[in-house]
């Protein structure tokens, strides 16, 4: 059974795109056949980056690892109920065909509540939840008091991963590894971080998440995309561009693989 | 009648609802009645940050000006036709209630696209669309052929612009002013902030924006959250932290409004 892992985050543009990219690399070195779906289906960043990283290969000639990808569509249906059915039939098939032959499954979500996205919150064995270093980001996750700083409740992102949860327990399997990923962490600034960190942490104990340290905002992790490359590809294209940042980049990929805990990874 | 300026941009966490905090700031700082509408109706960043300032006029009793808000909701009913129509009478009204005591109505948008967003489109004076200095935001205006850099055709969010801008047109609307924000540029990496540059330039000339010099990556424009409070709000609360990258900031935010060429708004 192929090990799924679903970045999943409502509030947009906290990096679940660039972490399934940098993670399916991650995983292709690894020697791991990878499946992958992305669920963003306007925008689609993830599969975007993947096709420019098909036509890099076909252009240049250069071997590269590729997943396999399998592509949903919303059902046509007008009907709110046959339309839920339809995705959920579609869905299980895109994860039993991707089983056949890829050890693990990664599945991009949208920065939207989307049916589709529900089912892949259930059906993750780890989901890994970036965000960037901001109390706006945090306040998907949870409500503070703005006078002390101390948890309220959970907010509209937390409530579903909840609801996913209850679903995946009463479908009997077993509970998910939630991973909270600190991204676009800035080099300057420890007061702001300092902040998000502890109410991380209060919040993590409350509502059953771990954080790691993730990534700092570094240009590498967002300027290969018309290439389709990742930091990790480099020593294939023979660019060997090893400057500081990107050093200290290729070393926080691998602490992120590493704290994931994921089986038959060694990183 | 109210100017109507609108938040928009598909893609996730370009900083939408962080302009539009600090772009409500400086008009009421121009002495301005400002209305507000958020669309983001699940995440609410814009809403809660007000909260936010709100809770922090009460408890400390500084003098600070609010916008007015409007809240709208999803209309609930089961046929896709009976929806969209009241949700256009809705906003329609948000607009007229607005329009009553306001000089300016904001509109904050989600990173997702929704009937509401579209009808807010169409309804810009000014559409500003704040934008990440990176490639896979840009992806969403147009795609790039990966190989020469050269703009392919435009993408699903310039798609849903054109789309709103006829819908204008065929009310009789004069035209809309698009302006593209550059949102979080980073202070190095030249290379990647030229390659974004040049796409805009070559593509503004394609479908019709204009694009002006935005923020830089500051935690100023992220750190008081809580307090709901905006770093052009620091003199009326007596934090006179003048250090060199809020200063910067200060500038930036000052560029911005007067790029926007707003009416009866002098900087
Ligand atoms: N660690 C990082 N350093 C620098 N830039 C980053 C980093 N992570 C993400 N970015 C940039 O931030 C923006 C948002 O990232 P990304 O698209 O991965 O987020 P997302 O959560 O998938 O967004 P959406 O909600 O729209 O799907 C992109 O422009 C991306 O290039
Ligand atoms: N200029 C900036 N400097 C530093 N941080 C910023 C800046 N602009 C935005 N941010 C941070 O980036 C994140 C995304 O910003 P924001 O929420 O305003 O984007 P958005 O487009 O409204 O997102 P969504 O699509 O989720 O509505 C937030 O954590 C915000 O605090
Ligand atoms: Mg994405
Ligand atoms: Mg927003």
């Amino acid at each position: 059974m192929a090990h799924i892992i679903v970045l999943g985050n409502e509030k947009g543009g906290s990096g679940k795109s660039t972490t399934s990219m940098h993670l399916f690399a991650a995983l292709a070195r690894c020697g791991h056949q990878v499946g992958v779906i992305d669920l963003d289906l306007r925008q689609k960043s993830f599969f975007r980056y993947l096709e420019n990283r098909e036509a890099f290969i076909n252009r240049t000639g250069t071997k590269l690892p590729m997943p396999v990808r399998h592509v949903l569509e919303y059902s046509t249906f007008d009907s709110v109920a046959a339309a839920q059915a339809e995705e959920e039939a579609r869905f299980s098939v895109a994860l039993n065909r991707l089983d056949e032959t890829c050890s693990y499954i990664l599945i991009d979500c949208p920065g939207s509540h989307t049916r589709y996205a529900q089912m892949a919150h259930a059906a993750a064995d780890t989901l890994i939840t970036p965000m960037n270093d901001s109390l706006i980001d945090f306040d998907l996750l949870a409500r503070l008091n703005p006078e002390t700083g101390k948890v309220l409740g959970p907010s509209v992102y937390a409530e579903m991963v909840w609801k996913a949860r209850q679903l995946r327990a009463t479908a009997g399997l077993k509970p998910v590894d939630w991973v909270v990923l600190r991204n676009r962490i800035a080099t300057l600034n420890a007061r702001n971080k300092r902040r998000v960190g502890s109410a991380l942490t209060e919040l993590s104990k409350r509502i059953g998440f771990r954080v790691i340290p993730g990534f700092g905002e570094r240009v590498v992790f967002r300027e290969m995309f018309l290439s389709g490359l990742t930091l990790l590809d480099l020593k294939d294209t023979g660019d060997i561009s090893l400057n500081i940042s990107n050093l200290a980049a290729r070393q926080e990929v691998r602490e992120v693989v590493k704290s994931l805990n994921l089986p038959d990874v060694s990183i």
